[in-house]
């Protein structure tokens, strides 16, 4: 049940461009599978690229790693790459890899298959084989893998020492942040594409996984299992952990580890918390009562699981726990202050900070400011002469500041990193005077008619 | 919710997970627009592909085929002034208004709620064994002077001015897990008002002691701005 796109790496929204390219290639009318299955069965294909528009797909000779060739991005295509191309580990003994190493282990020049000197040989390169250029290969599996005669006349042939996919990058903590290029389980069955429903369907749609990396049919740790797993082509087995080498150094890299407050989701909080919101005690993470669990923190050993303080261990909103009520397994700690994300303000403004002159330009969250000259004003803004370069101002009178509009797309404007100069500013509260609303707040209140 | 009774607010929405499970609530402001709290977000910047605003239910996990249900995807987050804790939840397409559906309006900007205004929380959240588990609940409440309700903190100022209290009540009654970021909607000339967010505070349903919650009025020039925008 294996699919042709499980010996593809897929690079999305983005093209093979090269340089001298012409206009040779057939644009070829399929589904994205059968694109796959045609280039498998060319020697000479290496590549194709999907036209998301046209659904269709070119089938090229070349690879990113090719002479004159670029990736570019573009939101029509997807490009497919032979694994065997791409891939900088190798599965197995590495008879298929087709990699552009071309150093030995020990820093010797590979020398040319083509060529008889320094060192005479029986290997002739042929579209078969892949024996190109001075690449490192393996034509007679060997099984410490590629290798390749040397250019020192003194030195025959040496190990090229490339990595087994299984070696070639270690684990970390739980192997959440693992971006390798393993797609083999420990009993050796093919993943099966995260973008694929089938053998098995599963919720990991990589599309609504960003974060993840839910790559090809790599091994991936999405869902905070003990170490990278991924769902199997076979019918039989759902799914299965890979076997990956583990690093010497265990932390997280990607989060900021603090006590008194929160950053992100929190996985790098490391403070005392023991209740949850509602103060509920928490239960100790190295109990099983009253709530079984799997995060035993033997298993997660960057988690910070120690005692019965509130945690992130799965990439949860926010700090949590199991919690000493058996009626409520978990439960957040939302009490727990979140770190201010704010920039570091410059300068200060008193009242709404209408008056405000100053050269600030970043929003409180670091976004440079676009030029007032190059908004499309949505606010409708008289022009006033305050309003010069992209600094910070208050043209609308907003009761919270300084603002501008942002280069970011997602946030349209944002307050700036200024803070009032008299402390907490004052707020003016008016009373009830004549309101009126329109449509809004209106329902049907059906009363409950009580029967026996 | 602690305490209360399953009831009808067509404005509360369930904000759901990359899993499907309901973490907080929000309210409808407009067809495509949402107000919650910043506690329930990763960041101002989160990515939220794969997050879904539901409303038109009033189950915790309705059916399939439930429909009244609307399910749309949360397209973008704008976190409000540094000060307030508030987030607005862009929504990919426009909810369908209907009987099960509607929008609550925002109050006149700085406006203060007169004490005894009667006022309603509701929520899918933490109901800690008080029963109607799995389907939206509501509590009643009467709103209370910040200066009056300043008086039941002796140690320090309980409640800044954008904030808004509501009256003690002598059984448990009040918000809880997951109930964070719903409504505090109240009736003010035959309409319902979002006049307060719930926001995460230590305990769920303390009797006789007041609940606060975000003071909305403060915040509706941002609000309007954002959804000019």
């Amino acid at each position: 049940q294996r699919s042709p796109l499980n010996d593809y790496q897929r690079s999305k929204a983005t093209e093979l461009v090269h340089l001298y390219e012409g206009d040779v290639k057939e644009e070829i009318k399929e589904d994205v599978h059968i694109c796959a299955k045609k280039c498998s069965e060319l020697l000479d294909c290496r590549s194709f690229d999907y036209n998301l528009r046209s659904r269709s797909c070119r089938l090229l000779p070349w690879t990113q790693a090719s002479a004159h060739v670029t990736l570019q991005k573009n939101i029509n295509y997807d490009v497919y790459q032979k694994k065997d191309y791409v891939r900088d580990c190798i599965m197995g003994d590495g008879v298929s890899y087709r990699g552009t190493v071309s150093r030995t282990r020990l820093g010797k020049t590979c020398q040319h298959w083509r060529l008889k000197f320094p060192h005479d040989h029986k290997y002739s390169p042929s579209n078969q084989n892949g024996l190109n250029e001075n690449y490192c290969r393996n034509p007679d599996r060997d099984p410490a893998g590629p290798w390749c005669y040397t250019t020192d006349k003194n030195v025959r042939h040496q190990m090229c020492g490339i990595k087994k996919c299984e070696e070639a990058i270690c684990l970390t903590c739980n192997g959440e942040d693992y971006r390798g290029s393993l797609d083999r389980t420990e009993t050796g069955r093919e993943c099966q594409r995260w973008d694929l429903q089938s053998p098995h369907r599963h919720p990991y749609n990589p599309e609504k996984y960003p974060d993840k990396h839910l790559d090809d049919n790599y091994c991936r740790n999405p869902d905070s299992s003990e170490r990278p797993w991924c769902y199997t082509t076979d019918p039989g087995t759902e799914r299965e952990y890979c076997s990956i080498a583990k690093c010497n150094k265990q932390r997280l890299h990607s989060v900021t580890v603090s006590s008194s407050c929160f950053s992100g989701k929190g996985e790098g909080y490391r403070g005392k918390a023991v209740l949850t919101t509602s103060g509920i005690p928490c239960q100790r993470w190295d109990s099983q009562t009253p709530h079984k669990h799997r995060f035993q923190p033997d298993k997660y050993p960057c988690k910070g699981l120690e005692e019965n303080y509130c945690r992130n261990p799965d990439g949860s909103e926010a700090p949590w726990c199991f919690t000493t009520d058996p009626k409520m397994r978990m439960a957040y700690c939302f009490q727990i202050r979140r770190c201010p994300d704010d920039v570091l303000d410059v300068g200060c403004f008193y009242g709404n900070g209408e008056t405000y002159t100053g050269t600030a330009n970043r929003t409180r969250k670091g976004i440079p400011c676009r030029h007032w000259s190059e908004t499309s004003n949505e606010l409708q803004i008289p022009s006033a002469d305050s309003l010069q370069e992209n600094y910070c101002r208050n043209p609308d009178g907003d009761s919270h500041g300084p603002w501008c509009y942002t280069k970011d797309p997602n946030t349209p404007f944002d307050y700036c990193a200024i803070k009032p100069c008299d402390g907490e500013s004052a707020v003016s509260l008016k009373e009830a005077e004549n309101i009126a609303f329109d449509s809004c707040g209106k329902r049907t209140d059906r009363e409950v008619k009580k029967g026996r | 919710m602690v305490g209360g009774v399953p009831g009808n607010s067509p404005w509360t929405v369930s904000l759901r997970n990359r899993q499907g499970e309901h973490f907080c609530g929000g309210s409808l402001v407009k067809e495509d627009w949402v107000i919650s709290t910043r506690q329930c977000f990763s960041s101002c910047d989160a990515d939220l592909s794969g997050y879904r605003a539901m409303v038109g239910t009033l189950f915790t996990n309705p059916g399939p085929n439930d429909p009244d249900m609307q399910s749309v995807p949360i397209s973008g987050i704008r976190c409000g002034p540094s000060d307030s804790g508030l987030v607005m939840l862009k929504l990919e397409r426009p909810v369908t208004l209907n009987s099960r559906v509607a929008l609550i309006c925002l109050p006149p900007e700085r406006y203060i709620v007169p004490p005894e205004t009667k006022c309603e929380i509701a929520g899918w959240g933490d109901t800690q064994g008080t029963g109607h588990e799995g389907v939206l609940k509501v509590a009643h409440f009467y709103v209370m002077s910040n200066d009056e309700c300043n008086t039941y903190s002796k140690s320090r100022k309980l409640v800044l001015d954008n904030e808004i209290c509501t009256r003690p009540m002598p059984v448990e009654l009040g918000a809880c897990e997951g109930d964070y970021g719903g409504p505090l909607a109240c009736l003010t000339h035959d309409c319902w008002v979002l006049e307060g967010v719930i926001i995460p505070t230590r305990g769920c349903g303390k009797k006789n002691a007041p609940a606060v919650f975000t003071r909305v009025s403060i915040y509706v020039d941002w609000i309007s701005k954002v959804m000019k925008m």
